[in-house]
């Protein structure tokens, strides 16, 4: 309905984890 | 030359941890409400070692030879806790500032390892801007640490290379220490 549920299914306790191995991540691929 | 990051990445970095920082505002209030699991038990503010093996692990802290048990993770004991938002949507900004100055003085004499990069990311999200002088003074610490590290690495393969290059990236762009910025 509101697009809450779905924003915290992405934002689970690990996003601060994925979000910086995601950014490591991406300066090896550039 | 080769090492450094291009002005786009940087800028894409920049946007990106914006973007964590507003998420980890508006879920803030939710995080500090779950129950921890009982095994994790956060050390008092001035605990310095206590921290430092909470957020690293026994066996970065205390030097111990690190055991490969085919489940990485599992113990966070000798591991180090990661920064769950559990965790970190806990700490004041006295915490938040407290760790972060023990994660860099840690770091100052030793190695950089793949725990401090997340944990030092993930306080760098949580740390209120407008910026205290103490806290400028810390993350300049820490950017001029990395360029250190990042000075004596001889291959543009090593791991850490782009974890030293994402930190002083932001500390550079986001919290503005022009100065200390790859141009």
């Amino acid at each position: 309905g509101t697009g809450q549920s779905d924003d915290s299914d992405i934002w689970d306790d690990t996003a601060l984890i994925k979000a910086y191995d995601k950014a490591v991540a991406s300066f090896k691929k550039s | 030359l080769g090492f450094s990051p291009s002005l786009k990445w940087q800028q894409q970095q920049v946007g990106n941890f914006s973007d964590i920082r507003q998420s980890v505002n508006k879920h803030r209030q939710l995080w500090q409400t779950k129950t921890l699991d009982d095994n994790v038990i956060m050390p008092k503010i001035d605990d310095e070692e206590g921290w430092k093996r909470f957020c690293l692990g026994e066996n970065v802290c205390l030097n111990t030879a690190q055991t490969d048990s085919g489940e990485p993770g599992v113990d966070y004991i000798k591991m180090g806790f990661p920064p769950f938002l559990s965790i970190v949507s806990k700490l004041n900004q006295a915490t938040v500032s407290a760790v972060l100055e023990y994660l860099i003085n840690w770091f100052e004499e030793r190695e950089f390892v793949p725990q401090l990069g997340r944990w030092l990311y993930a306080l760098l999200a949580c740390l209120e801007k407008p910026l205290l002088p103490e806290a400028h003074s810390l993350i300049r610490q820490l950017a001029r640490r990395c360029s250190t590290v990042r000075a004596n690495l001889e291959s543009k393969d090593d791991e850490r290379l782009s974890a030293l290059n994402l930190l002083i990236c932001l500390v550079a762009r986001y919290f503005e220490q022009n100065d200390l910025a790859d141009k």
